[in-house]
């Protein structure tokens, strides 16, 4: 669970680094 | 005798300011603003329409994706990763898309 929680924030990051 | 109050039922004024432009790069029939190609469209819009809490399976992304390759799946799924569209769950063969609309 941590590790999906994990991987989604990281996601998310990559997600939010590149619309920024 | 015509009627001059109906409109023709033809014609479907849905105009999208904007939208659709982005759309004609070549043959690719469909290429959203968000950059990606029809297959790695393909691959998000699958993973996004899952409803299970772990995600889409990678077996069951294959069984969908009939005339697209293993590698090609692959790839496209490591292109949405990498890009955080989407991201592994309980193990690295279920997806889960970022993307909440």
């Amino acid at each position: 669970l941590v590790r999906i929680q994990k991987n989604k924030a990281a996601a998310l990051l990559r997600l939010a680094a590149r619309n920024v | 005798t015509k009627s001059a109050s109906q409109p023709p039922a033809g014609t479907a004024s849905f105009s999208n300011p904007g939208m659709n432009e982005v759309g004609n790069f070549g043959g690719n029939s469909f290429m959203p603003a968000n950059g990606l190609t029809a297959a790695q469209n393909q691959v998000l819009n699958l993973i996004k329409a899952c409803p299970r809490p772990e995600g889409l399976n990678f077996h069951d992304l294959k069984n969908q994706l009939h005339h697209m390759t293993v590698a090609s799946i692959k790839q496209a799924v490591d292109f949405l990763s990498n890009e955080g569209h989407i991201y592994s769950t309980v193990d690295d063969d279920h997806f889960k898309s970022t993307d909440a609309e």
